[in-house]
């Protein structure tokens, strides 16, 4: 998974890829004063390429306490559960959904929006890709907005930058690809490597994206977020995260 | 009907100093769950004598006759439907002038018997050849589409063939053994993604009931069983001919709970098959209650006695003995059904009132009863009444009526006017399951207050798109005419109510699409939307018609029906089928037969019938190639042909 995080104050773009293996699961954001988790979990590619098997998220979970509302979306469906109900939908229909405070707004065949209490929104995307094609598989993107409501105590791979880092970026040059140049970033006390460089927002254009040009972090992130990736592996879709 | 010289040969080694059948073949196309049918028979006279020469098909009771056409010796008799008035005046001309017959029409509980009979000269050669039209009807998760076939005689060219076209794909086909077990091999089933064939041709061999018999052992009910590819629970919205269908079946939700009072009629007449059968019933379906569930049982004769007087949870302990409860009633005495209805009303007022009842769950009265009441309120109309009266919005009502001698007619008004349905249930070794089989039907709801609904100005005379309820395993159908628009896509909204959570789905269609579709496909039936959505419109206006509150508007509404049922060519109770020789000088009538009182079929103890239907002999004042046969003696206050009046078959019009 690509990873860009909008600072809106630095008004920069910082990216990292997070490898980690198949069926993982990651927390992005993990939230005990609103009770609100999400997760997602890794599948692979269907064969190694040049000795390395891709990695996407193939699950979201979008979990919210006290009610233990539950909305898990895959490739195939999407399926809410209160702890004793449990209701499918798949993304073949436009679909609106109100439980409690859980809202689902699903767009045929293209993306769901999960909104909680109308102060936090996961917006989830479908890639969809040719079903016999040796390699590739169907996957999902997740776009959380910046202005989402968190309590204090948010974090996670995403959640933890609701709280905007102080980021410097200098000494920027030509590096080894010409079309990339490379600075070093300040951040969080620390002096991290980076390259220029562009990843893909497919909001609006779930084909081809828009270019987003990010500072890209090395080594999963290393320096940028908060300890280790592997910190954020949790075992269940619906795990907060424990610091 | 032309033979192979194989057939031929087997034509020849029946053919007696009696009738031969040539042929029997029974068409169905189906397509988007809407079939047609056509029933064709080519017979002889092969005897040496005038005989008569009948034509019996059962139909199924949901199902419009829309053609009969008949070709005796060359001669063609073509039908045409008419407004009942209509028919019935030409056809009282063809009589005055001694050309006129009648056609039979009877029904059992499921199906109905259309007769007919032609008095010919030896050597006479008669083709039948019957349409009709009925619509699939989704129980327990897939659609039986049923033909009876009963050639009645060895027949050299014997063949059913049914035609499946469903534009998303079908999911599963097969045939289960209705027919008997030694023809199941003879059934051949072909299958691709959205298309299905199904035949059934055995020969002349493998007709008979042994290797040396004479009789044809075929004689039962021919039965597909499918169900359609559903990718999302938003329904299927199809659009053909300028008109629409939506089909609404989504799975994937869980139950809502519900709350049950099980009405059981436990008089004198209930003794024996039928309270055996009920007792074995309700031991399944209680067991089947969850905790999430409540219940209670309210048995009545001339009392009304309550098991709880108030509603229960489903737990283990309360159905145990609940169980036992039922296991220990003795039926005796009369029938207080109004007493018992407004005990079970009230009983869920009650925990409404008490906010026992999750407001989100499903509160229904379930009714079993065998005949009319006897004690307390007795008038039917004031029960009705007095049950609309005290039911709330939130409530439903479903009726079992058990044996033949209960009015079912009014347990289906009464259902009907209170958001639930009626179901017969015969009084025989199988009434248990019948009655379980009914409970499955309704014992998983998992939506409430479902509304289909379009875009303002896209859409015109829609059928009923409100609905109470959606079980597991049924459909919801909504049809409609499509407006002229600039947009090639149609789009329609659905809202439901499922256990905490409130949805909207969005399904759209091409409105060209389809017919494009069908075009290519030789077997579809290219007419079926605008059929489909006139047959559920009459069918709609007649159980409109039978609970409208005043005669001006019952006036209205049968106008209406009669209107779209001429123009769409289906035999309905307000419509008959006159069918006419080409010159219009000879003509048969055929009218919508009308369900007796109490059951029907004096001669049946149970179970489906087949014999004991109303007869009334055919009277043929012939042409100069028939000659006349000997008026049969009357039955059933029936005159003869020289004291000829309305026949007694004819469904007279309420208020009218």
């Amino acid at each position: 998974p690509h990873f860009i995080v909008h600072l809106p104050t630095s008004n920069m773009d910082v990216c990292f890829n997070i490898d980690s293996k198949l069926g993982h699961i990651l927390n992005l954001v993990s939230d005990r004063g609103t009770g609100v988790v999400v997760n997602g979990q890794l599948i692979g590619s269907k064969q190694v390429q040049k000795s390395k098997l891709k990695t996407y998220f193939g699950t979201i979970s979008v979990y919210t306490q006290p009610d233990g509302v539950s909305v898990t979306v895959s490739t195939v469906s999407i399926a809410m559960t209160d702890g004793r109900n449990n209701h499918s939908f798949t993304w073949g229909a436009t679909a609106e959904i109100t439980q409690d405070g859980v809202q689902i707004s699903i767009v045929k065949n293209l993306h769901v929006t999960i909104t909680i209490n109308n102060n936090i929104q996961v917006m989830v995307l479908l890639h969809r890709v040719w079903k016999k094609h040796p390699v590739n598989v169907h996957f999902l993107g997740i776009y959380i907005p910046t202005d989402n409501e968190y309590s204090p105590l948010v974090h996670g791979l995403i959640g933890q930058f609701s709280r905007e880092p102080e980021v410097t970026v200098y000494d920027i040059h030509e590096g080894v690809d010409p079309l990339k140049k490379e600075a070093t970033m300040e951040v969080k006390g620390n002096r991290l490597p980076v390259t220029r460089g562009w990843q893909k927002d497919y909001r609006h254009d779930e084909r081809h994206g828009s270019n987003v040009y990010c500072w890209f972090i090395h080594n999963s992130g290393k320096g940028f977020i908060d300890g280790h990736y592997t910190d954020y592996i949790v075992p269940n879709l619906t795990s907060f995260l424990y610091r | 009907a032309i033979l192979t010289s194989e057939e031929q040969e087997d034509f020849e080694a029946i053919r007696g100093d009696d009738i031969t059948v040539k042929s029997y073949k029974v068409e169905s196309r189906i397509t988007s769950r809407f079939a047609h049918t056509t029933v064709r028979s080519s017979v002889v006279n092969s005897g040496s004598k005038a005989q008569s020469i009948g034509f019996n098909v059962q139909i199924p009771k949901r199902a419009f006759i829309t053609n009969f056409t008949m070709n005796v010796n060359g001669i063609t008799f073509v039908g045409s439907v008419k407004e009942k008035t209509v028919a019935r005046n030409l056809y009282t001309q063809a009589r005055a002038r001694g050309k006129a017959a009648g056609i039979v029409r009877a029904n059992s509980q499921d199906m109905e018997t259309f007769k007919t009979e032609v008095h010919v000269p030896p050597g006479s050669n008669i083709e039948f050849e019957l349409h009709y039209q009925e619509m699939m009807h989704r129980k327990l998760g897939f659609y039986d589409h049923t033909l009876h076939v009963q050639p009645g005689r060895l027949v050299p060219q014997l063949q059913v063939d049914v035609y499946i076209f469903e534009p998303k794909g079908i999911s599963m086909v097969h045939t289960p053994n209705t027919l008997g077990a030694q023809f199941a091999d003879l059934i051949k089933v072909t299958s691709s993604k959205d298309k299905a064939h199904i035949v059934f041709k055995p020969n002349l061999q493998q007709q008979k009931k042994c290797d040396n018999c004479t009789e044809s052992a075929i004689d039962g009910v021919f039965t597909v069983r499918y169900d359609v590819n559903r990718d999302s629970n938003a329904g299927e919205l199809q659009v053909s001919d300028g008109h629409f269908v939506q089909f609404f079946a989504p799975s994937n939700f869980s139950p809502l709970p519900k709350n049950i009072v099980f009405v059981i009629d436990v008089s004198g007449s209930m003794w024996g098959v039928k309270m055996k059968q009920t007792v074995e019933a309700m031991q399944a379906i209680l067991d089947d209650l969850t905790i999430d569930d409540h219940f209670s049982i309210i048995d009545f004769n001339h009392n009304v006695r309550c098991w709880s007087e108030e509603l229960v949870q489903g737990s283990s302990i309360q159905i145990a003995d609940a169980k036992k409860y039922i296991k220990s009633i003795k039926p005796n005495g009369g029938t207080n059904i109004n007493e018992a209805l407004m005990r079970a009303v009230q009983m869920l007022v009650k925990a409404s009132n008490q906010g026992f009842i999750d407001p989100r769950s499903v509160s229904m009265i379930i009714l079993v009863s065998d005949g009319d009441p006897t004690v307390g309120e007795i008038k039917l109309s004031t029960i009705q009444k007095n049950v609309k009266r005290l039911m709330r919005e939130e409530f439903s009502l479903f009726s079992l009526g058990i044996g033949f001698d209960v009015d079912y007619d009014f347990l289906e008004r009464i259902a009907m006017e209170n958001r639930g349905m009626a179901q017969r249930i015969y009084a025989n070794h199988d009434a248990a399951e019948q009655l379980r089989t009914f409970y499955s039907q309704v014992s998983s709801p998992l939506l409430r207050k479902i509304a289909i609904q379009f875009t303002e100005d896209t859409v015109s005379d829609v059928t009923q798109n409100r609905f109470d309820k959606y079980f597991s395993g049924s459909e919801l159908v909504v049809a409609g005419k499509v407006l002229p628009s600039e947009s090639n896509i149609l789009t329609s909204f659905t809202t439901a109510a499922a256990s905490r959570l409130d949805i909207k789905l969005e399904s759209s269609a091409d409105t060209d699409e389809l017919d494009t579709e069908l075009a290519k496909h030789e077997h579809s039936f290219t007419g079926f939307a605008r059929q489909m959505w006139a047959y559920i419109t009459v069918k709609q206006l007649i159980s409109e018609r039978a609970l409208a509150p005043n005669a001006d508007k019952k006036r209205k509404i049968t106008q209406r029906i009669m209107s779209l049922a001429v123009e769409h060519q289906f035999v309905t109770p307000l419509t008959a089928l006159l069918v006419e020789s080409e010159d219009a000088t000879e003509r048969l009538l055929a009218d919508f037969p009308k369900d007796p009182k109490h059951g029907c079929c004096s001669g049946g103890g149970g179970g489906p019938v087949s014999s004991g239907h109303t007869q009334l002999q055919a009277l043929y004042h012939t042409p100069t190639w028939v000659k006349p046969i000997t008026p049969a003696p009357p039955s059933q206050g029936i005159r003869g042909p020289e004291e000829w009046a309305i026949p007694q078959h004819v469904n007279l019009v309420d208020n009218d």
